[in-house]
């Protein structure tokens, strides 16, 4: 299993629809300062880890839609989708390609925004997501996602507070 | 639950003493609990040492030093609970030219098993990569993703010189 | 007090404006008091605008883009209560190589009302630089100053190839 | 008025004694991980700024001292002097140059270490050192001196903290 293709559309910096397709092995990502690199970042754990919005760097989640940028108007809803392949059926599902995708849309509604959840274009939840993630040990709460800052966070941090990222993985 | 833990402090231990003498080329580092006989009432301690030094405490590393130690300690509890995929954005950051390229060869070696992902301004991680996705941002904030950049023409990332190792 | 305050404020305000603008190369930025009335009730907010972006809250900046804000901050505190002798510690590590060169240019037209010492792995400070020291370490965990350093020797730092600008 | 010179002997990493002449304008150091680079700054700090350890990143003032390295012994005192040009008279002292100097030995007293001070190798105190540097404003305290971690602290810190440096230089 091996994550197959990213794809944005109004997340954060990239407004226009893309796509990433990705390989096996060892891909690097650079560019320079401000371009969007960890925003790319924030798109995958936007769709593995829902539970958080300060693991995406957002005040609140309408934060992460396109905000117009120099001089575009603001979008209204932002849209990533994670294909994966699945030929070792370690995601639960039958089918050599699974689809994850997460919308939010901004809502008049009393938190601000909708959110919606799709495994392949198929209208899903928050509860599927999770145990379709947790089978494939895919999890955004982990090490496994070391996001920019997280080095000097662990140097600095108290040794009780070292101490208790063991407990979380107990 | 002190059994649960300690079993889980014993394997990620043993694996940041291998890491770090690996990405330290010859130090040697362990994790000590405060209390060994309460673990869950005191807190976790890392001791390093590169190599041809004596053991200082974690505060008295240089930068660099502190931040390979940080990195062995991610990659040993990464190796506890393997996962098919892994990203890493700019975890090399503080590191010199040597050290940034004992990380990435490590890297390359575990991409063998699972799929990394790793975001970097270094030419010496860039060129241990299989492969290269570069992001740049016209004039109108909108970001957008370019393949098979031209490692030269980052040359307003930080790198090493295209003529040395 | 409060008065005292507001003038310093005003103050740094006004240079960090000016810094931010000239390191962002075209950038603007300004700070803020949570509370006009009762300033010492309240903190200091940093707002910043990268060149062609909209304003966005300080922790939705990327890596590079904070650093840039928090070291102009500096700048302009330096500013206020000029000094005949200023040390910079790798403050350059997060920047791409056209941000860490503006921060090296900045740091070359202030040196001539001062001394600036400042430690850094990157080529492009080092070409800025007047004087280049270099510190090694032999195997025995004891250091030593070496005066100009070959900069290609120090292939093991981060650096610009030698042949970009 | 500038830094000409710092001497350092058995200061943390720099055991053999070691002189560093510096010039007007722009210096850069330069060297690879662990190499010693930041102990400079420390040995600055630690002559400028003695009121407080926590700045020169040791638990106590005897951490300072040459702890033997690979395989030496540790030795017993450390000795770091500025040498400062002072043709413009900056500092209160009738002569061209003032070398100021500090040496921190093991001692049997309770706190286990003496700190003596030194003018131009006559015997000083703390007091002097601080009114001599006041007068050149000179200070260990404000942001002359900007430590490897300050840019990440800068940003990391909250909105109070931010304006509490505002409040130390009014
Ligand atoms: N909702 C949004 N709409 C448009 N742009 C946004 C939005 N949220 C953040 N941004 C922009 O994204 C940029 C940050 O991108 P990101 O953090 O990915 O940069 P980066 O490539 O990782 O850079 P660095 O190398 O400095 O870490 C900021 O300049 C910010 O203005
Ligand atoms: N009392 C001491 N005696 C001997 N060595 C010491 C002492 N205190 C600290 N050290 C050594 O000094 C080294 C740190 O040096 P320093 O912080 O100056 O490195 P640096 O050149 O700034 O590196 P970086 O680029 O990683 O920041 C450590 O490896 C530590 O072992
Ligand atoms: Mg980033
Ligand atoms: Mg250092």
């Amino acid at each position: 299993m091996y994550l197959k293709e990213i794809e944005l559309e109004n997340f954060k910096s990239f407004a226009r629809k893309t796509r990433i397709p990705l390989l096996h092995g060892y891909t690097s990502v650079t560019g320079p300062n401000g371009a969007g690199k960890s925003n790319v970042t924030d798109a995958i754990l936007f769709v593995l880890g829902p539970k958080s919005s300060r693991v995406i760097r957002a005040g609140k989640l309408t934060d992460l839609i396109f905000n117009g940028g120099k001089d575009k108007k603001p979008a209204t809803e932002c849209k990533v989708s994670l294909i994966f392949s699945n030929e070792d059926r370690l995601i639960p599902i039958d089918s050599n390609i699974v689809k994850l995708t997460r919308v939010v849309r901004v809502s008049e509604s009393a938190d601000g925004y909708y959110s919606y959840f799709y495994v392949n274009d198929r209208k899903s939840s928050l509860g599927e997501f999770d145990s379709l993630l947790a089978n494939a040990r895919i999890s955004a709460d982990g090490y496994n996602f070391v996001q920019q800052g997280d080095i000097t966070r662990i140097v600095e941090m108290s040794n009780l507070e070292r101490r208790r990222i063991l407990d979380d993985i107990a | 639950k002190k059994v649960g833990f300690l079993k889980i402090f014993g394997g990620i231990n043993e694996n940041f003493k291998k890491t770090f003498a690996e990405l330290s080329a010859g130090g040697d580092a362990e994790l000590l609990l405060e209390n060994e006989e309460d673990p869950l009432s005191g807190g976790l301690i890392i001791k390093a040492r590169p190599k041809d030094k004596k053991v200082v405490r974690m505060h008295a590393l240089s930068g660099g030093e502190k931040s390979l130690t940080a990195l062995s300690f991610i990659f040993a509890i990464q190796a506890h609970e393997p996962s098919p995929f892994y990203l890493l954005d700019e975890v090399d950051m503080f590191l010199d030219g040597i050290n940034a390229e004992n990380v990435a060869k490590a890297v390359k070696r575990s991409s063998k098993n699972a799929q990394f992902i790793q975001i970097s301004l270094r030419k010496v991680t860039l060129k241990e990569s299989d492969h290269i996705i570069g992001v740049t941002m016209q004039r109108d904030g909108m970001s957008e993703v370019v393949f098979k950049p031209n490692i030269g023409d980052m040359a307003d990332n930080p790198a090493e010189p295209a003529d040395q190792p």
